[in-house]
């Protein structure tokens, strides 16, 4: 078991650290097992430093940075074992045009293997779906779907109209 | 392989039948606040038999039947479908589209069916393990999943590693 | 002790009440102290229905609607005890453009007796404020701080130039 | 009465002399992800007297102090200045502008200075009480506040409600 979790941890790592690559554009990022005699016990580290900075624990990084490098994991997990479709729940909130830009990139590479659901609310992100359901409540509590064109979607994301 | 529709009925806030179609590339869902979105994704892990209520956000499993609201009574029944194109056989099926279902009722009695013939629970989780599906932390990303990820509690970290195991 | 903690949560309670009506434009909103014979030690329940639902309890609401309630008992606390100054931190990240028009609007009546600091990446936002300051890190690891005119700000809201 | 100028020096990444002036109006503060505007909001919490590490997100409160990067080297100390336009006397200290000044320097020798003169913590905590001024956290509102104040962990909520009290 000990064996199959080095094997696992150390593709998730690999993985990790090529997702980061790309979606940070520079910078350092690892994990590592703090004791490497206990493998399926001792605590997990991450630890990364983004392009010229020095940081010395996660907690000194920003919101958009700690979301960041939380979905630069997951996509490093996800490759180890992918599944052929990927849901993902508003990540894109606290990211900044250029980190949105960036991972919006990343994630059209990896579509071409993988199915995405995506929800947001941001409008570069519903651009670059090529599918484009909206949900509203017209009455109140019941959810209704309909399928919206993206020329309809104006600077109110609500102004969803059926096609 | 990938998702080739989803259909609820009497699943938290979609009170009657709603159904989505996907192709395989990026499908993006928009709406205001509270308008069932995540609601989607609950329904997503939960008809891939998602046991685990907290993940559904609620405290008991009946939360996710449809509950009513001022103008409308609760239903007794939700009912998810999922159906899969399979015709690169990644399920070991012998079906090119493949339907989970998964009901439960305000009993409490639940009932699950692969292709519209009534199985186990037990049936579609062997038959989605080591295919990558399933109702995962890292593929059903959630929309507070960032500090759990980079939680201090190490354990939460552990056990999204042992997923991917 | 009991007495003036019981007063202020009155207070608390009516201002939460106010704002709540104010944001969420219909709907009924509440909290109890689960035992009033012991109310400095016993939990606090807040119980909120938007307009026309049926909620069994918090968990059910979505990331939008608590985001919304949270800044509702906050802004409900402050006003029992109101600093001269409120500094909000993207606190709008999860509203959709109705809820954020809404919460903009509550927060232009409130600033007339208060003054707001909001960070934000929001561009509604921007525009409700009268001083806007970018922040900008040319050399990794340093902030620097620009003052910016509102016209500046393009599509990109990292497009800052100093004045 | 109203913040009017705070200035920032050896303050997490602000490792120069940083200074922004309020009118009384609503400020905004812009920029990408990481370029310090959370540790705008944090100096704030800090100078006003916040003693909890955590809430500034560090372990130690020497980690306020500008750290470095690949190109600078860190500092030994972090200041940072508050000044408040007291025209309406609601600070009982007899002047129209009040600078409240906090160091810390690596040594883990702090100073607090009040309109340039030396004084104590206490000073200052006397000072801003029951003017509703200090990091509470329904004034100084932080980035992750949603899942504290709904949190089922009913303690944390009940604090909240003892700093309004
Ligand atoms: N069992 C249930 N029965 C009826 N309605 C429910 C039930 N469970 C949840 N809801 C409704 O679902 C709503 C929340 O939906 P959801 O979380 O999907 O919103 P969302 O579209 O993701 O919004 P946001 O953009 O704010 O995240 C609640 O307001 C509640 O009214
Ligand atoms: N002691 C320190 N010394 C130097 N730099 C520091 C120190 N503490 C934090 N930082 C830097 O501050 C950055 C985070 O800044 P901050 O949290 O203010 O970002 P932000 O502008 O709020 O971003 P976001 O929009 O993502 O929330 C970190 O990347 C880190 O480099
Ligand atoms: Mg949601
Ligand atoms: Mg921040």
């Amino acid at each position: 078991a000990a064996e199959k979790f080095l094997t696992t941890f150390e593709l998730i790592r690999q993985n990790f650290k090529n997702v980061f690559k790309e979606i940070f554009e520079g910078g350092e990022a690892d994990i590592l097992l703090s004791d490497i005699n206990d493998p399926l016990e001792c605590p997990i580290e991450i630890s990364v430093s983004p392009r010229g900075k020095k940081i010395f624990s996660l907690a000194q990084l920003s919101g958009g940075e700690r979301a960041l490098i939380s979905i630069t994991l997951l996509f490093g997990m996800y490759f180890v074992k992918p599944s052929p479709f990927c849901v993902l729940d508003e990540v894109d909130a606290p990211l900044d045009d250029i980190n949105l830009q960036r991972f919006l990139k990343v994630l059209k590479k990896f579509a071409t293997n993988t199915q995405f659901i995506i929800i947001t609310h941001n409008k570069l992100t519903m651009n670059a779906g090529n599918t484009l359901y909206g949900v509203t409540m017209e009455r109140p509590g019941v959810s209704k779907l309909v399928s919206v064109r993206l020329e309809e979607i104006s600077d109110k994301d609500l102004a969803l109209t059926r096609t | 392989m990938y998702l080739s529709s989803l259909k609820l009925s009497g699943f938290k806030s979609f009170p009657e039948g709603s159904h989505l179609k996907f192709n395989g590339g990026i499908t993006v869902i928009v709406g205001p606040n509270g308008c069932g979105k995540t609601n989607i994704v609950d329904s997503i892990r939960w008809v891939l038999g998602e046991q685990r209520v907290s993940l559904l956000r609620g405290d008991k499993m009946e939360e996710v039947i449809f509950n009513g609201t001022v103008e409308m009574k609760p239903l007794g029944m939700a009912e998810v479908s999922l159906e899969f194109d399979n015709t690169g056989g990644l399920l070991a099926i012998d079906y090119d589209q493949v339907l989970i279902t998964r009901r439960l009722y305000r009993s409490g009695e639940s009932e699950y069916l692969l292709n519209k013939q009534p199985c186990r629970l037990k049936d579609i989780t062997n038959l989605i393990l080591n295919t990558g599906i399933g109702p995962h932390a890292y593929s059903v990303i959630q929309q507070n999943m960032v500090e759990a990820i980079l939680s201090e509690k190490t354990d939460d970290r552990r056990f999204l590693f042992e997923e991917a195991a």
